[in-house]
């Protein structure tokens, strides 16, 4: 047995208010790093904002926990929360910085941009 | 500085390896303007934008096996009287590798082959001064498409088996042999031309946080009740 189906908040379009990623861009000097961070000087690591669906769709990858978890939330107890949205695939980052050697450094740093999003 | 704060800070690097790794990077204050110019930058920014694109994003075609490059600076340099058409130079480098998260796949030392002065030029070439007969050289992977006069020497054998300490700190002692090309006179600039920057340590680590310990947030309150607080941790860090 599946409850009623729970309607968008009113005024808000299902794309806007759905899961999904969402660009934003940092400069390294609005972190205080640009003393020693030579390139690049923006940064772009991006985020994943809005609601679960009740019906996680394969392009969501998520996994049967969130799935579960849902059917939670609508069958057995309200208070237990839809899942979260969050950030699936990241990408990395190339860096060059000064070290405090002196030393100039060229360095990857694994996981720094939010590339797509899940529910889990 | 409380001593509460230089507790957390001395637990950053264990519960936020990256906050701990750009904290151990970082330097204390900020660079010496000169340290943001000049040949080596330039050669690091080239190495940069031949492996990144200017979002940072690594391109998809990796020029070099090794997600990090450090380029060091001599720590010390002699001059020796010239003799004859040969001016010569011994530099030395400071290593103090962190072994625990870095795994060098190559080095080389990088130079220029031509220096030109007002009134001559110096025709050089770089090798290791050690004592040993037999001095293994080459042995790394590609590196990158170097700027136009500029070349380098492999000696990552050399380095991995002579000099890569397993721990603290080792100095290696490379010597700059520079041959004068026309019977004119050099004059004194020889040592100016071949202080500036004109020879460097260049090395390809693989870098990973893989071997760093992590610790749960659960083991942070049991060692610390009452201040698990991390974003507190992590503003008091920045």
């Amino acid at each position: 047995q599946v409850g009623p189906v729970r309607s968008e908040a009113p005024g808000q379009s299902l794309e806007q208010t759905q899961c999904s990623l969402h660009p934003f861009q940092v400069s390294f000097h609005q972190l205080g790093w640009e003393n020693w961070i030579i390139a690049p000087h923006l940064y772009s690591p991006n985020y994943c904002k809005g609601a679960c669906p009740r019906v996680l769709h394969s392009g969501l990858h998520s996994p049967n926990h969130a799935i579960i978890q849902n059917l939670i939330n609508e069958l057995v107890d309200g208070s237990i929360p839809r899942p979260s949205c969050v950030p699936y695939k990241y990408t990395p980052i190339s860096v060059l910085l000064i070290e405090a050697s002196g030393s100039i450094l060229y360095k990857e740093y694994e996981d720094m941009i939010a590339q797509s999003c899940t529910c889990r | 500085v409380h001593a509460q704060d230089a507790v957390a800070l001395a637990q950053v690097p264990t519960l936020l390896p990256l906050l701990g790794a750009l904290l151990q990077e970082a330097p204390r204050k900020s660079p010496r303007r000169r340290l943001t110019r000049g040949r080596p930058l330039q050669y690091m920014l080239e190495l940069y934008r031949q492996n990144a694109d200017p979002h940072g994003r690594p391109r998809e075609k990796r020029i070099f096996s090794a997600n990090a490059v450090r380029l060091v600076r001599p720590a010390g340099r002699r001059a020796l009287p010239p003799r004859g058409p040969w001016y010569v130079q011994t530099l030395d480098f400071l290593l103090e590798p962190n072994r625990d998260v870095e795994q060098l796949v190559r080095a080389a030392v990088v130079y220029r082959p031509h220096l030109h002065l007002s009134r001559s030029h110096l025709s050089c070439h770089v090798e290791p001064w050690a004592h040993k007969s037999a001095i293994l050289l080459g042995g790394g992977s590609l590196g990158f498409a170097l700027p136009e006069a500029w070349a380098e020497r492999d000696l990552t054998n050399y380095i991995q088996q002579q000099v890569w300490p397993p721990k603290g700190k080792r100095v290696l002692h490379i010597q700059v042999r520079c041959q004068q090309q026309e019977r004119t006179e050099v004059g004194l600039g020889w040592r100016q031309a071949l202080a500036t920057d004109t020879t460097f340590l260049v090395l390809y680590f693989n870098n990973t946080f893989k071997n760093v310990p992590q610790t749960g947030l659960q083991e942070l309150v049991l060692r610390n009740p009452g201040g698990a607080d991390l974003f507190s941790l992590a503003r008091r860090v920045r």
